[in-house]
């Protein structure tokens, strides 16, 4: 139970990470 | 206006903020409802724990790229060359598309210039020649000059030791 | 990480970026907040 808790966790962080790295990437790009 | 490094530190900075607003602790109680149900305390205690390391491994990876990379160096060198742009009005050199026409534009004064270089040092050098070897003849005159001397020297010693002897008989006679 | 440096390549050359236009004098932290708030 609490491995499938982690793992909906784990999802939900890594989709939110991906879309803010895309978002530093583009940023750090353009101004830097 | 903030240097690019300072840019970078407050981008990151605002990523780190972002994902933590993201991972919230409601959030987490979402996803681990059960055990929360059981243990709050710990649930808050474990979620501490994991955004705190997450933070601090971000930042620590960053900061290894950053080491990797010099980028604190190169993030100033940027802000430099840019500053120093800021008053130039026409477009910065681009390549014109044809490679040996910018190998030529580029090599060609700076080839120039060498030569250029190369025949000032041997005119000195031919100077300098010039001027060793007219002091080599002046010497070589200065020596037959000399070797005359000293052949007329003799001569003139020879005819007084010469004379000295017929007066030497003269007066033996 | 190679996964990221090939889709690195497209994304760096891909013109149509929103561009973040930095008026000088502009508050540099609020110009990063937006672009981080701004749902793309």
């Amino acid at each position: 139970q609490i491995r499938k808790c982690t793992e909906k966790f784990l999802v939900f962080m890594k989709e939110h990470f991906d879309k803010l790295f895309a978002k530093m990437e583009e940023v750090v790009l353009q101004l830097v | 206006v903030p240097g690019r490094a300072q840019v970078f530190a407050t981008v990151v900075d605002t990523f780190l903020e972002k994902l933590v607003a993201a991972g919230s602790y409601q959030r987490f109680v979402n996803c681990y409802r059960c055990f929360y149900k059981l243990q709050p305390q710990l649930t808050r205690s474990i979620y501490d724990q994991f955004i705190s390391q997450l933070q601090a491994s971000i930042k620590e990876e960053v900061q290894e790229v950053k080491n990797e990379g010099n980028l604190e160096g190169l993030f100033s060198s940027l802000d430099k060359i840019v500053e120093e742009a800021k008053d130039r009005e026409e477009p910065a050199w681009r390549p014109s598309g044809i490679p040996e026409e910018d190998i030529r534009s580029t090599m060609v004064p700076y080839l120039l210039k060498h030569r250029s270089h190369l025949c000032r040092v041997l005119r000195e050098k031919e100077e300098e020649n010039r001027k060793v070897a007219e002091s080599v003849l002046m010497g070589r005159n200065r020596i037959a000059e000399l070797q005359q001397l000293i052949q007329a020297r003799q001569q003139a010693w020879q005819a007084i030791s010469k004379e000295q002897q017929e007066l030497i008989m003269t007066f033996q006679e | 990480l190679n996964h990221l440096k090939n889709k690195y390549r497209a994304r760096f050359c891909h013109g149509g970026r929103n561009k973040i236009d930095l008026q000088p004098g502009q508050n540099i932290l609020k110009v990063i907040q937006d672009c981080f708030e701004s749902g793309s």
